[in-house]
């Protein structure tokens, strides 16, 4: 997919910073 | 069951769970295994029944210094009383946005909030750039000014719709309604599994078992 077309967003939401699932991690 | 762990003492800012399962998706044994979850965070630097912003650094990062934009955002937004902490009622109440039962519009909301880095009551397209940037530091990922500026700009005209340079909470409902990928992190599936993940009745077993 070219750059130009990602959608800001998107990519940010990948952010490991958004991702609570490692709260949960024992 | 006895009623061993009603007279445990409670850290400040502790909220009964039923007070909390009336007013958040979670079953009051989902908030007493929310509660199990919480002591373990809230005791991981500084045992005071609070989670620090280091401490939630660490449960994210592994890592208690690693700074992160995103991270830094969520803490604020589930710190309600923006008293540099995060109380249990507050981690449950912001964790039940995330639960899967939860209104979708609560979803759009937070993550808006999330988005509004400089409290204007819209998302800016600076501050749209300055997430890029962050999220490209985060990922070491290198792009060109140009191609940033190239994502950023094609991202803003889709979304703002009015053209006005801003996007508001209702072009940001719109939006999030044509791509439902971008609040798919607004989820999270553990949330049904917690009273598995961390069952609230097994420390006090052990204790009355050993007495």
């Amino acid at each position: 997919t070219a750059p130009v077309t990602m959608n800001a967003f998107e990519l940010i939401s990948t952010s490991q910073g958004l991702n609570l699932s490692s709260l949960f991690e024992k | 069951m006895g009623c061993y762990p009603s007279k445990q003492v409670k850290t400040p800012g502790y909220e009964e769970p039923t007070v909390l399962a009336a007013e958040t998706p979670f079953t009051v044994s989902e908030v007493e295994a929310l509660y199990e979850l919480f002591k373990k965070l809230s005791s991981s630097i500084i045992d005071d029944g609070l989670i620090h912003k280091e401490e939630f650094q660490l449960a994210l990062f592994k890592n208690r210094n690693k700074r992160n934009l995103f991270a830094d955002r969520i803490f604020d937004l589930f710190d309600v009383k923006r008293n540099g902490v995060i109380e249990f009622g507050e981690f449950v109440r912001s964790l039940g946005i995330f639960h899967p039962n939860a209104p979708v519009e609560d979803k759009i909301a937070f993550a808006f909030r999330l988005y509004d880095l400089r409290h204007t009551g819209f998302i800016e397209r600076e501050e749209l750039k300055e997430m890029v940037l962050a999220l490209l530091h985060e990922s070491d990922l290198i792009l060109s000014d140009d191609v940033i500026e190239q994502i950023v700009d094609k991202t803003f005209s889709d979304a703002d719709t009015k053209g006005d340079g801003k996007i508001d909470q209702e072009e940001w409902k719109a939006f999030v309604l044509k791509h439902p990928s971008l609040i798919k992190n607004m989820t999270l599936p553990y949330l049904k599994d917690i009273t598995i993940v961390f069952p609230s009745f097994v420390l006090s077993s052990e204790v009355e078992d050993s007495e």
